[in-house]
């Protein structure tokens, strides 16, 4: 793609294609390639390799916009970190969960997990298969429990075991169903209630292969209880999850992790660098 | 909508009598926007705006009294052509078992309608068997378990140490043995670019020949539903598509894409996570939906 020997108008229409099937969407793609046209003019570039370097240049410093806005995580003696777990169905936050534990304890935390997901037909048991393996207790009741009650047990019990992370599970739910938003909404209120910090981390997943919806689902969770962080999941596919650049842009939530496959280790921090290095360059 | 950008595009070109091919081709550009917005695949957008644009440069919108209606009308046209025909059932076989076997990409939702789907044939009097034939994702054979006891469907498991493709073969075998007329087999959520993941698709299938193979796609897949479908169709020979979680607000730009490059017949439509919301397909709705 690069490879040409000068600057053509057939670059930008190949720079077009490869961006939005990437799934940035158009009004990303555009927004980006007009930078770069003007970068090209200001900076007189003439060699498609340093178009190239522009390019990329600009799509890093996009997502690095969001990814300075992560929070520093402070983990205070004695007072569980709770991080609240979200996002529409099947995109892979019970997984990200016991990757999370899995990381945490690694770095020699106490980990617990809380079966927030009380709805799903064997929600609970997969949680539960996950604390098992990783030798996490799990906080659950029994399916069709209120959640409220169950992220309440999970605080109490995470204050009298000394926990130092608390993970929550959470049922998927599509951001258009009032009532599910409002029982999310919920759940926050309760841990504020246990301890003023909490959730200290909210973590949305999102699904690698979500196009333009990713956006919405971002605004719309982030209305309801103010996300903290954004994971994209199954990057191990061949989406990309373009709509980070969208949300990185319009919302400037960070991405701060990456799943890359079904196992527990599956889990990076997100890199910008190596994001966009992914993509095409 | 897109409606909107057309009359703003053709009030903007105003009443000149009649319009340019350049004035098309300014209403060709919204249309594509819309499309990608919409989540349908670059080259199938390329391609469909080929063809809507013949459409528009022949008789039907130069001449139009209002162009914008009328490019509206030959997109939806051309949309609803490629989506397909409403409410293909699934095939039966002409002496049971019917076999059925579900697959896609992780967290699609197959689990969740194959128990949709025994619910509906067991509601027509058939006699309903489910497989649990995803040894991998923790607690997928209580799920299906659990989906089978709420609508009292049995289910077929060996657990998660058996070989997916010896649960298949055996679950057929119970099947005709115990006069089950259809064998819905869930499997794992894989990626089309894993190759032994793949491969045992493949020997599921070769194993117990099924009528019918449909791929489950979520209806907010982006640019790759293209990708993904192609490999799953070259690799099995898909009967169908179950375009799922169609009560969010995705356009289901990816239905138009999957379609146009695998054109297998979409037969459900999942539109919740109760086991009553599934509906058939009808692609008037569908095309109204894309175009927003
Ligand atoms: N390839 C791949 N698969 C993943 C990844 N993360 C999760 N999955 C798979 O995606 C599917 C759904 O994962 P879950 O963790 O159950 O998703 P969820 O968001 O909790 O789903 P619901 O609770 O039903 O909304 C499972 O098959 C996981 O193994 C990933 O990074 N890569
Ligand atoms: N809102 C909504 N949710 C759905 C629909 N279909 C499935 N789901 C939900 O999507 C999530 C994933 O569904 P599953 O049936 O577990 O998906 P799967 O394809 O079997 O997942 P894997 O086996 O991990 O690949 C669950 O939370 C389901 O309840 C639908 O039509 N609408
Ligand atoms: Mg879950
Ligand atoms: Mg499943």
């Amino acid at each position: 793609l690069f490879e040409r020997s000068e600057i053509t108008e057939d670059l930008f229409e190949d720079l077009e294609a490869l961006l939005i099937q990437a799934d940035l969407g158009v009004e990303t793609t555009l927004e980006l390639l007009d930078n770069l046209r003007d970068r090209i003019d200001r900076e007189r570039i003439k060699q498609p390799a340093d178009a190239r370097e522009a390019l990329r240049t600009e799509m890093i410093a996009l997502l690095e916009n969001a990814t300075r806005n992560r929070k520093i995580k402070i983990y205070q003696r004695g007072v569980p970190f709770v991080i609240l777990v979200v996002g529409v169905n099947g995109t892979g936050k019970t997984t990200t969960i016991a990757k999370l534990a899995k990381y945490h304890q690694d770095q020699g935390r106490n980990v617990m997990l809380v079966a927030g997901d009380t709805f799903r037909a064997a929600a609970i048991d997969q949680l539960k298969v996950w604390g098992e393996r990783l030798k996490v207790p799990v906080i659950a009741h029994d399916p069709g429990a209120d959640p409220g009650a169950v992220v309440f047990d999970g605080m109490q019990a995470a204050y009298n075991r000394n926990a130092d992370i608390l993970l929550v599970d959470t049922a998927g739910r599509l951001h258009t169903k009032y009532n599910l938003m409002e029982e999310l909404k919920k759940i926050r209120k309760v841990m504020q209630r246990h301890v003023a910090e909490a959730p200290q981390e909210v973590l949305l997943v999102i699904d690698a292969t979500t196009g333009q919806n990713g956006l919405v689902q971002a605004k719309k969770f982030a209305e309801a209880v103010e996300i903290t962080d954004i994971a994209i999941a199954k990057l191990d596919g061949t989406a990309r999850g373009g709509i980070a650049f969208a949300i990185a842009r319009e919302l400037g939530t960070p991405i701060s992790y990456v799943g890359t496959g079904e196992q527990v280790t599956a889990l990076a921090e997100f890199n910008p660098v190596t994001y966009v290095d992914a993509l095409f360059f | 909508t897109l409606s909107d950008r057309l009359t703003a595009v053709f009030q903007r070109i105003g009443n000149k009598g009649r319009l340019t091919e350049q004035d098309v081709d300014e209403a060709m550009r919204e249309v594509r926007r819309a499309l990608l917005e919409a989540d349908v695949n670059y080259k199938v957008v390329r391609d469909f705006v080929s063809a809507v644009r013949e459409r528009a440069v022949g008789e039907e919108v130069l001449k139009a009294l209002t162009p914008a209606q009328q490019v509206i009308a030959i997109v939806r046209d051309e949309l609803i052509k490629i989506l397909g025909e409403e409410r293909v059932p699934l095939q039966l076989a002409q002496v049971p078992p019917t076999i059925v076997m579900v697959v896609g990409l992780q967290g699609s939702g197959k689990t969740t309608h194959v128990a949709k789907i025994a619910n509906l044939l067991k509601k027509e009097g058939r006699r309903p068997l489910m497989v649990a034939a995803d040894v991998y994702r923790p607690a997928a054979i209580d799920q299906l378990q659990t989906l089978g006891g709420q609508i009292d469907v049995p289910v077929y498991s060996e657990g998660t140490k058996a070989n997916p493709i010896d649960i298949a073969k055996n679950a057929v075998k119970l099947a005709k043995d115990r006069g089950y007329t259809v064998v819905l087999i869930d499997t794992a959520g894989r990626l089309q670019i894993d190759e032994p993941m793949m491969q045992e698709v493949e020997r599921i299938a070769e194993a117990v020949k099924p009528h019918e193979i449909l791929l489950v796609a979520d209806a907010m897949t982006g640019q790759e539903a293209v990708n993904v479908a192609q490999e799953f169709h070259r690799r099995l020979a898909l009967t169908g598509l179950i375009l799922t979680k169609m009560d969010g607000d995705a356009r289901g730009g990816a239905a138009l894409s999957i379609r146009s490059v695998v054109g297998v017949p979409i037969k459900y439509i999942g539109t919740g996570e109760r086991i009553d919301a599934v509906e058939p397909f009808y692609p008037d709705r569908l095309a109204s939906r894309i175009l927003g």
